[in-house]
């Protein structure tokens, strides 16, 4: 199995979007995808809440692994309101207990996706510390850009923990083609941040948002309005598949 | 004194430019404002870089309170890194320390506003405990819908340690009047929040975002595209400085 955590600090960026989305392609190709919702506002648990239920994310921080069994489709450990007592438990414990429980259910699944809150706290550090991948979506404003150095940072300090941790990058999203400042902070970011930042960026598409509350990927939406978002969100999850 | 905090556990609906503003024209009518950026992003920290800065938020959270003078204008206590380490403190503890020390810091100050992290956390709850006022803005998004009943249940639990704390309701904020998802969102609120709905929604406004990146109140943009949203700032703010 091979785990990717989609991390921000910063709240509102796309995180859940891009979670939800890589989850209904990586089914659709027929892999077992596991899906750990540890933020607890729920909102992946909420759009993936018709797909297969296999526990609460908490039991993942147990002392031993829950007993699943993983099928083609999406697999889902969704939130609940006991991962926010992880905040207040000993780091290196929580991150040795998920690290060794994802190792468990390794043999189950083919890939696994973790949303997160935006927060630097316990719950992702114990993720960081147990996935392969990590891969952060930004939006083109001035607060989502700054906040990109402590993420680096956090990336970095994690690695002396868990040295195959890979940073897949950033990814703009929510980008807006018709906003100068969105362009202008699109440019400075390919300067300074060259060979991070993914090459398929996702805009700011209304059908997103439809269709993360139907519960559906955005391809399931009629629209021509649709059209740049699936090529977009089918993109990423094309160039991180490969990955 | 009296104390605002602007909480919402969904990430990106727009608590920091609401505080940053606020900060602005309550300081623009000569009162004294404490600003406590409680949020480790930094972000209204940023935004109010160039006004007095008292010190780090987290010394709120010492056993003494800090020794200041409020002048008119907008005084900062600056988001620092300790503030992360609350999350693991004693929930009851920082709650009293902060509150005695928002009660040695009351006569130096007309008004105080919090800038809170997109978490339920022990920050938050110590601020609800210490504050007079609570206010949650919104986006006219599912996710960000959903969550308004734990917040309201936040607050609720959070009133039985300080009945006087009051909540002012819900601002939309963000707000695109040419999205028909957007308008449906607003009266689905208006008839399940009714008397918590703040009357003066703020729009999707591009000019809002450059003001934050400048650290200038949106009315001291020169462009006409920024009408709309100064007049929005101005009536929140008005609404609040009457309340
Ligand atoms: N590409 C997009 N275009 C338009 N809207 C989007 C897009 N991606 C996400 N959204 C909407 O923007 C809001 C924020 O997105 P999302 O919840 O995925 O971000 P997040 O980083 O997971 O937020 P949080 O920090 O609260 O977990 C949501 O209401 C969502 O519907
Ligand atoms: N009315 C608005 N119109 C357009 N953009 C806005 C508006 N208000 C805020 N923004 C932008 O949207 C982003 C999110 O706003 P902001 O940072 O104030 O939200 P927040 O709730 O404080 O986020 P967080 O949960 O990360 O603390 C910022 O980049 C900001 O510049
Ligand atoms: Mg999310
Ligand atoms: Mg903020």
């Amino acid at each position: 199995m091979k785990s990717l955590v989609i991390a921000n600090q910063k709240g509102g960026v796309g995180k859940t979007a891009l979670v939800a989305h890589l989850a209904f392609d990586f089914a659709e190709r027929g892999l077992r995808v596991l899906v750990v919702d540890l933020d607890t506002q729920g909102n992946a648990s909420f759009t993936l809440r018709s797909h297969v239920i296999l526990g609460e994310a908490s039991a993942l921080f147990g002392d031993k692994p829950p007993k699943v069994t993983g099928k083609p489709g999406i697999n889902l450990f969704r939130a609940d309101a006991p991962l926010a007592n992880l905040e207040s438990k000993n780091l290196q414990e929580s991150a040795s207990r998920l690290r060794n429980n994802f190792r468990a259910l390794g043999r189950e699944f083919d890939v696994c996706l973790i949303d997160t809150a935006p927060a630097l706290g316990v719950r992702l550090v114990a993720a960081l510390v147990s996935a392969d991948f990590v891969l952060s979506p930004i939006e083109l404003e001035a607060y989502s850009l700054q906040g990109i150095r402590m993420m680096v940072s956090t990336i970095q300090n994690v690695r002396k923990g868990n040295p195959a941790l890979k940073f897949l990058g950033i990814l703009p999203s929510k980008v807006d083609s018709r906003n100068p400042r969105h362009q202008a902070h699109l440019e400075e970011l390919k300067s300074t941040y060259k060979g991070l930042l993914l090459p398929t960026p996702i805009g700011l598409r209304s059908s997103v948002a439809d269709a993360l509350a139907l519960g559906e990927p955005v391809w399931t939406i009629r629209k021509t309005a649709a059209r740049k978002a699936i090529r977009e969100m089918r993109g990423v999850a094309a160039h991180l598949h490969d990955a």
